[in-house]
């Protein structure tokens, strides 16, 4: 599975 | 962030006050799909779970904020405020949203980072933005003379997810490892379901005629 994915964006 | 983004940002933000000026000034929604500024609202919601826990920076957070003020009042005001819901067509407006929700729910169950609440919601935000201006643009075809301020509204949302499919470019080659592949798809769909808007308005705006979307 993929790392935590920052949600920085809008 | 980068001018990209940035300009993604403010074009966006700027599609929200076109909307919120005409409805608050000339108190008409007229040609506006009242289901369309709902499951906008819904991805807010949706996407913005995490306001409170994940703090990203001030800009983030205000901006978040607005876009939430802002969709769930354009909301309020089609339905409750009494001359701008006079003004909604709802006899036209008639995209049973439905087939839009459930499909994106499941998919987002389906294909997501991780099958936790908040990433499926998130995730599910993603796709239902890139289909929720369908209900607009089936209004558009069937509204015979669009003003100016509702195509300036749909040419400015379809313009800003355009800018962030720059925004992805520039990082995928300034930012090793910045992968988004359900991000990506998604703001690409959604930028093509644009594609035939963008030609006519593009076309009405040099030819200098009323913009019209053949049915």
């Amino acid at each position: 599975s993929t790392k935590e994915h920052s949600h920085d964006e809008l | 962030m980068n001018v990209f983004r940035l300009a993604g940002d403010m074009t966006h933000l700027s599609s929200i006050l076109v909307l919120l000026l005409k409805i608050h000034t000339i108190k008409s929604c007229a040609g506006i799909s009242l289901k369309t500024q709902e499951l906008y609202a819904l991805v807010f919601i949706t996407r913005y779970l995490d306001i409170f826990d994940r703090f990203t920076s001030i800009y983030n957070f205000l901006m978040k904020l607005i876009f939430l003020g802002s969709s769930l009042s354009i909301v309020w005001y089609m339905r409750r405020h009494k001359a701008v819901h006079r003004s909604y067509d709802k006899d036209q407006d008639t995209f049973r949203y439905q087939f839009i929700v459930l499909p994106c729910l499941l998919l987002a169950l389906v294909i997501n980072h991780k099958l936790t609440f908040k990433e499926v919601m998130w995730t599910f935000s993603l796709y239902l933005e890139a289909v929720a201006i369908l209900p607009q643009l089936v209004l558009l075809q069937r509204t015979r003379n669009i003003d100016n301020l509702t195509g300036q509204y749909v040419f400015l949302l379809g313009a800003y997810r355009a800018l962030y499919l720059l925004n992805w470019v520039y990082r995928y080659f300034t930012e090793p490892g910045f992968v988004r592949w359900i991000t990506w798809i998604a703001g690409l769909v959604q930028t093509l379901l644009y594609a035939d808007f963008f030609y006519y308005y593009i076309l009405s705006w040099k030819n200098n005629v009323k913009l019209e979307l053949p049915a």
